[in-house]
């Protein structure tokens, strides 16, 4: 179902994205 | 003219579900709820209860429906705090980052700008030093709401400088 595959593709990236995002460093002064 | 209008309000309602995510006390689910600068201000303090004090929050006036002037006043305190924060807890200047209207806002309850501003406490929030629990909250939300705080993440990144 293609629907099914994009729906899974999309939750894939927004998985990443957000991942990404918990592994970089706080941001801090300087 | 309809499709306009879905693209103009299609970022600020998904972050107003985002912000519910705070359980704020003061009420979070219309654009005129957050005009009055109640629950984004008591949002910020849970970001960053040292930054976002106590005494801070305490001169965000209650009660100020129906008061431009008062709503005004409080969107300016909260903006230059969060400005603030941008440069000196997370290092970063969002100088290419256009501010919001914020008298469109107090005035006329406007989508697009209650969007920027909201957008903006939005990177707070991810880059925070509590922002785990943050960024994983938002993965709990719907996935086309994700979608769009994502997109308003890399946004805000793109305008950064550091």
């Amino acid at each position: 179902d293609p629907n099914m595959k994009a729906g899974a593709a999309n939750e894939g990236v927004l998985a990443n994205f957000f991942n990404s995002l918990l592994s970089k460093k706080t941001g801090s002064p300087g | 003219m309809e499709e306009m209008d879905d693209a103009k309000t299609v970022l600020v309602e998904s972050l107003i579900i985002w912000l519910q995510t705070f359980n704020t006390p003061a009420p979070c689910t219309t654009i005129e709820e957050l005009t009055t600068g109640s629950a984004i201000s008591q949002a910020l303090h849970q970001i960053d209860p040292a930054w976002f004090s106590d005494g801070w929050l305490g001169r965000i006036k209650t009660d100020v429906e129906g008061n431009w002037r008062l709503k005004m006043n409080n969107l300016k305190k909260i903006l230059q705090m969060v400005v603030d924060y941008y440069n000196e807890v997370l290092g970063q200047e969002i100088t290419n980052f256009p501010l919001p209207d914020l008298a469109l806002v107090a005035e006329r309850s406007d989508p697009v700008h209650l969007g920027k501003l909201l957008q903006l406490i939005l990177g707070c929030a991810v880059r925070c030093e509590h922002k785990q629990e943050y960024i994983q909250n938002i993965m709990t939300l719907e996935e086309s709401v994700q979608h769009v705080v994502m997109t308003a993440i890399q946004e805000l990144m793109n305008k950064e400088t550091m």
